[in-house]
């Protein structure tokens, strides 16, 4: 998961990832 | 005589239009040179944003969401790709062969060839043409989209069940509306199915050549298009 961290992110919560 | 009136459309059908996510733009940067890297810098940009919108999207499809958060994740990294083709082909049908990767950002062959996306250009086109043959509308995109993400074979999904339940619901979809929008063709379902490999094929050749790209370090990539790209 950590791998994954923002596709986990986007899937876990509606903010938006810091690094786009 | 009028026509009959068109059945109403399932519920999941119906659904999966409204959460249809907006266009998004390519807005290539006016500040760059014309050339490969302004084109591939253009799309990884482009790539990375619908990817955003992606995740957004698959958390509408009916039953997607009371999936694990691994299963999720699994299945979005094994079809990222394939939803990305699928939309682009969807939105080149109106042209000859042209790719509509955004409403601002329309490539022909000419223009492929000078901006090294000429390999993307010839893979897409096939698929393009497939669907131009079906005359595929938007309500079977839609219905598509979200096959081809529940039946994406990951080879980690925990809950093979429930991944199965979402393919079984989304499949039936697909058949109702054939059956109430085309019931003069009883094979188009099947027919739209059958579109599946290709679209495959054709998403493998696309991660392929933004993997090469990748590798060869000159075109910036943001995270979240790295993090899929390296789940392939």
């Amino acid at each position: 998961k950590e791998k994954h961290k923002i596709l986990h992110q986007l899937l876990q919560n509606n903010t938006s990832p810091v690094d786009l | 005589i009028p026509p009959p009136a068109k059945k109403p459309l399932t519920k999941i059908v119906s659904h999966l239009l409204v959460v249809e996510p907006e266009k998004i733009y390519a807005m290539p940067d006016p500040t760059m040179p014309d050339g490969d890297v302004k084109a591939l810098t253009t799309l990884c940009d482009l790539a990375d944003r619908e990817l955003v919108v992606i995740i957004g999207w698959a958390k509408h499809i009916p039953g997607f969401s009371t999936l694990s958060l691994a299963d999720q994740m699994s299945l979005l990294q094994s079809a990222w790709m394939e939803i990305l083709v699928l939309s682009i082909v969807f939105r080149s049908l109106p042209c000859e062969d042209e790719i509509v990767y955004a409403e601002d950002y329309v490539v022909d062959e000419e223009q492929a060839r000078i901006s090294g996306l000429l390999d993307l250009h010839v893979a897409i086109l096939p698929l393009a043409r497939r669907y131009k043959k079906l005359r595929m509308e938007k309500e079977e995109f839609v219905s598509l989209k979200a096959i081809a993400l529940a039946n994406s074979d990951s080879m980690h999904i925990e809950n093979i069940e429930a991944v199965q339940r979402l393919q079984d619901s989304l499949h039936e979809a697909l058949q109702d509306f054939e059956g109430s929008q085309h019931p003069e063709d009883p094979r188009r379902a099947g027919k739209l199915l059958m579109t599946l490999p290709l679209l495959r094929q054709t998403a493998t050749k696309a991660v392929q050549h933004f993997y090469s790209i990748k590798m060869q370090g000159k075109i910036p990539m943001h995270k979240l298009f790295l993090e899929m790209l390296e789940a392939k």
